[in-house]
């Protein structure tokens, strides 16, 4: 299973509609400080489900709807989606390509959407279940927290090896 | 259950030892179980002997051969649970350009089965990705995506002249 | 004494607010008392809008501007209290290679009062130091020092060939 | 009051006696990862009085004696001295200058010294009071916590404050 693209639109600070269209191999992302890099891996993390705000660097989720800039206002809806090349079937779907999609509004209210049809967040994480992806485990390593792999408390560091088994 | 516990464990530990050697091109570090009798319980020891020096605590451990320690265990309980996309946001922030090098080759040796996004500023990693992107934020708090040239990338990952993108 | 804290507090806040907007070439900063009454026993709010973008939680700053918020913090206290001699390791590790210039010119100001020894891999930190050393472990696990010309280092900090020293 | 060097014998990585002469401005340290640059942060630490092996990135001071390499046995003793320009009488000592150091022997034994004269760990902090160098306080930035001075725990951050005051 492949990432074909990473679409944000509204999420942080992707107040304009931005994709990142990924190798199979590596994609490495550059850029100077506070441009956007990590808020793309707060992207996939979210869209994938995360649910703790704090795991995305904010205190409520609404923190992840773009609030503005000097020139532009705050916008009402942060979105985020995923095409995933699924020929292998990695993903119980019977299509060669599958999309996953996440809305939040300002209100509060929340869609999720695979290949266009609005499902639970349960469905949506249901359907990474077994393939290793998701907001937990090891598909993310966040910025500065690469030592923590190490954690020197013993319970976090049985939770680095619960995850894994 | 114990019995996946400790067959989880033990393919970690497996791969842990042989990618830590890799990276660190000698030396040998382990993972181990204080209390064998009582695995779901028990605390775990890592041990890490960069080569030519002696075996002592993992807190003395130098910021990058810590780094190197816990990109040897991530990997390696990636190697025991395959997850097919891996951001990695940063993790080479506190390597050297020849730890970088050994870093990047490792990637290479889980191409197969796993797809990886790095965030990075640093110009060796940029050099080993197969597609390169730049995050600018041309208008303040906006972040913008430029399809970038190894070659536009200055020391530390400044994007010198977009291309038209 | 509570008098002696206010009064401390308040030179700080004001060296933050200054060193802040310099070494984020505009913006502004804050450090609050969360309740004023009681000085001693209260908690302290820490605010910081990055030029061209709105104030947010200061959870939600990249890596590289938490670390110069971080500095402008550390060095408004080093004003108000200046100690002889700081030692900095590798605090530019996030900076982008303006930001890194800007935290050097920093440095400048505090030259007068103060003498720095700063650990660092970045090539423009280097550029700016007075007087370079190498630290080398040609016998393994055996440091030495060798005295290095700017030009004797390569990329991020390698020590390419160490004069005779 | 300026540095003028630091010696380090028998302390962590440096098995061979080294001396680095400091500039009176910004002296730069370098080096590829683990070579030893970070030791000479905690052996300028150590000898201003720091008790915590913690601290010291060891759990006991021992840690900090010369143990060993592929080729060289363990050393008894560790050793650091450092020598300051007291023209300016900062030090409440009537001379030019200072030599201030410090010694752990393995079977536990601690040695203080101020300009040669064995006195007690007491007095060698008390020589420093006042002057805001010390294992406390700003003087010392340690790799990896510079994110440590915006702590989000309200206490620690009244720490950071406190310590300022
Ligand atoms: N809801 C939001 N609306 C607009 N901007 C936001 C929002 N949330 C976060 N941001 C902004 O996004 C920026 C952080 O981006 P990010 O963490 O991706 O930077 P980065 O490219 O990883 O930088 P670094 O190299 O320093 O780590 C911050 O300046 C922050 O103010
Ligand atoms: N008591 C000791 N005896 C011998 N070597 C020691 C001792 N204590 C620590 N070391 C070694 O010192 C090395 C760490 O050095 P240090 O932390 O100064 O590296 P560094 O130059 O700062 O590297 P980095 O750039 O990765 O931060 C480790 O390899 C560690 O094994
Ligand atoms: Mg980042
Ligand atoms: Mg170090």
């Amino acid at each position: 299973m492949k990432l074909k693209f990473i679409e944000l639109f509204g999420f942080k600070s992707f107040a304009e509609r931005v994709r990142f269209d990924l190798d199979r191999g590596v994609t490495a992302i550059v850029g100077p400080n506070g441009c956007g890099k990590s808020n793309v891996v707060d992207a996939v993390k979210w869209v994938l489900g995360e649910q703790r705000a704090r795991s995305l660097r904010g205190n409520e989720m609404t923190d992840v709807i773009f609030n503005g800039s000097e020139r532009r206002p705050p916008m009402d809806m942060a979105e985020v989606k995923l095409v995933f090349d699924n020929t292998e079937r990695v993903l119980p779907v019977d299509r060669d390509e599958v999309a996953i999609g996440r809305r939040l509004f300002r209100s509060g209210e929340s869609e999720y959407l695979i290949d266009g049809q609005n499902v639970r967040l349960k469905d949506l994480r249901e359907l990474f279940m077994g393939t290793g992806l998701g907001p937990g485990g090891y598909s993310f390593m966040e910025q500065g927290k690469i030592d923590s792999v190490l954690a020197s408390n013993p319970t976090d560091r049985r939770k680095v090896f619960e995850e894994a088994a | 259950s114990t019995k996946l516990f400790i067959e989880t464990f033990d393919r970690v530990r497996d791969h842990f030892q042989g990618i830590f050697r890799k990276l660190f091109g000698g030396g040998r570090a382990d993972i181990v179980l204080v209390d064998p009798e009582n695995p779901l319980e028990s605390g775990i020891e890592i041990t890490a002997k960069p080569p030519g020096k002696e075996a002592r605590s993992i807190t003395l451990l130098s910021g990058g051969e810590r780094t190197l320690t816990a990109v040897s265990l991530l990997f390696a309980i990636i190697r025991a649970h395959p997850c097919p996309c891996c951001l990695l946001d940063e993790v080479d922030a506190a390597l050297d350009e020849d730890n970088t090098e050994r870093f990047c080759m490792l990637l290479d040796e889980f191409l197969g089965r796993t797809q990886f996004v790095l965030i990075t500023h640093s110009r060796r990693t940029m050099a080993r990705a197969d597609l390169l992107y730049g995050v600018t934020m041309g208008e303040r708090g906006v972040s913008r995506r430029v399809g970038v040239r190894f070659e536009d990338v200055g020391e530390n990952g400044e994007i010198k002249e977009p291309p038209t993108a």
